[in-house]
């Protein structure tokens, strides 16, 4: 048995809460702040058999892993003629840790 | 040392935290999410001296173990001439890891 | 790589917080309360490098260890002709524990 920590981006934790519970995966959800931005994030405990650790870095890869992606960005209509093209940013990302366990008891 | 984990139910938290209290056991507690029904409950961080795990495991399970209880459900109240005779539900319940602990620091 | 987990007053967190930034010792916190006093804490989980868990112990030692601080408390301008003089009380203190870890990925 693995405790794993996963801390990913406000905006990828429903998506990756869906994709956990597909894979029949269980976890518990608590919202965090990270300490640089002060940006509320989310952070998921998931106990889990060592045979399916690969699982859920996996779920976590697909779901939440950090990505660019293009959006049209206000800043560049206010230039003078200037057309909304599109700018890419980096967003999402997980941060994960892997803890071993001692032993698990369901009451 | 240990750290141990314990996941219950928010109805439960506070009878368990009054339980711990009464036992000179030492909680933080943490208000978190189930991942399948979306529901808030309640995550006890509870650091330990070994010799005493198995007492913290004792307080869990008599404040929080699941088991059925008897509730008069409004369902029945709808049916013709329906009685609202109890119905057997399973409530509580507690998933409960254990995890080791290299150092333990009071500043 | 070990997860360090430190309990710390709610008046000590943004202090706390700021300085783990200075020393670029990157952290997730999370809102908690105390089991005893039920009052607002703070918790810290800091991933850290084996080699900077001194660093990290460093920070919190300075930041948010208990310590005495003069108040001039409200209690002695009750007293007739009470002068309100300093009263010595215990503030701060950190709970810390330190967890080993087996991985640790960033996606
Ligand atoms: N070792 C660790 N232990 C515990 N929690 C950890 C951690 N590493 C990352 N986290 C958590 O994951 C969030 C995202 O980190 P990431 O490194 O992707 O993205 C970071 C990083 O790219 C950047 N960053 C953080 N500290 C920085 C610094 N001192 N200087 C420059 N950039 C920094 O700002 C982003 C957001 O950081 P923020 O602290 O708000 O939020 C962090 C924090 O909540
Ligand atoms: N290995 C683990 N790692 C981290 N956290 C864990 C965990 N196992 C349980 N938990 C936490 O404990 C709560 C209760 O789990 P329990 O297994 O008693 O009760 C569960 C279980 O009976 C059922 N359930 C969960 N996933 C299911 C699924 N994929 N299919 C059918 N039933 C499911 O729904 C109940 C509520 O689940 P929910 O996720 O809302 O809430 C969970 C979750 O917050
Ligand atoms: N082993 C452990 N595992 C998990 N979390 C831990 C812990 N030890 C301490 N904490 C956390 O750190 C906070 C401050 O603990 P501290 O021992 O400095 O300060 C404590 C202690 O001086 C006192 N206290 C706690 N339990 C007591 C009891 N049964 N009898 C008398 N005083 C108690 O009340 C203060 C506040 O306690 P509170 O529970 O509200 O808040 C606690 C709790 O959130």
């Amino acid at each position: 048995m693995k405790m794993i920590v996963a801390i990913v981006q406000a905006k990828d934790s429903s998506r990756l809460r869906k994709a956990f519970t597909a894979a029949s995966i269980q976890v518990t959800q608590l919202s965090t702040t990270g300490g640089f931005l002060r940006e509320g994030n989310a952070t998921f405990l998931i106990g889990i058999q060592d045979d399916r650790v690969q699982d859920v870095l996996n779920v976590i890869k697909k779901n939440a892993k950090s990505r660019e992606q293009y959006i049209t960005s206000q800043m560049h209509m206010d230039v003078e003629g200037g057309s909304a093209f599109p700018v890419n940013v980096k967003v999402g990302g997980a941060t994960v840790f892997v803890l071993p366990v001692d032993d698990f008891i369901k009451f």
